[in-house]
């Protein structure tokens, strides 16, 4: 998990 | 990140931007199904909430902001600017198929219940289906003009390409999003027969016009 968002494609 | 990954956001931010240059160049949006653009704004809306609460690089963040601010153009000059060319007879996918749906399974089915896991877990599915109002008019029309077709070649590769980067992150890095993935696969494959129609008419000069 990256800060509040697991999501770290566009 | 990864090459496919990169030529993917690439291949979007292109269709993004042809296609809004077309609209302002041409000061006119005959052809193009409003609905798909204001799906696309919701898509982007919903999804980039994360810009607000988390920060990943200056890429992310970058390439976020240039869709959002994009996306809501697009849609301003179909509905205000230029309404005057909008062809709202032919732009007649009824959009609440396809949003009722998409939000149903989006409490459904989902990484986390949380807020912004189900408003990412919505903008995905709904991706996958955004374009179908465009599609529809085109066979309503039963034609496109080419950059408008080029516009469509690209959204359609972008994901084709996040499938590959999908395969690699899963070889290389043991990541897989089956959310992402099938409403990835889902997407590329509603672009099928328009990328026949592309490699076989357009890339060809000819117009594509379907079969009324």
């Amino acid at each position: 998990v990256i800060g509040q968002t697991r999501h770290d494609e566009l | 990140m990864n090459i496919f990954r990169l030529t993917g956001d690439l291949s979007h931010l292109a269709a993004i931007i042809i296609l809004l240059l077309k609209i302002w160049k041409s000061r006119s949006c005959a052809g193009i199904s409003g609905k798909s653009q204001v799906l696309f704004a919701l898509v982007f809306t919903t999804r980039y909430l994360d810009l607000l609460t988390s920060f990943i690089s200056l890429y992310n963040t970058t390439m976020k902001v240039i869709y959002i601010g994009c996306s809501y153009a697009t849609v301003y000059l179909i509905y205000m600017k230029l309404k005057a060319t909008y062809d709202g007879n032919h732009d007649t996918f009824r959009v609440e198929f396809l949003i009722v749906p998409v939000g149903g399974l989006a409490f459904l089915v989902n990484h986390d219940f949380s807020p912004l896991e189900i408003l990412w877990t919505f903008s995905i599915y709904l991706e996958s289906v955004a374009i179908l109002p465009q599609l529809f008019m085109i066979s309503k029309t039963g034609e496109a003009e080419t950059i408008t077709t080029h516009y469509l070649f690209f959204l359609g590769l972008y994901r084709a390409l996040y499938l590959i980067n999908w395969i690699w992150r899963f070889y290389f890095e043991g990541f897989f999003d089956m959310i992402a993935i099938v409403a990835g696969v889902v997407q590329t494959i509603l672009y099928c027969d328009f990328f026949y129609l592309y490699v076989t008419k357009v890339l060809k000069g000819k117009k594509l016009s379907l079969p009324a």
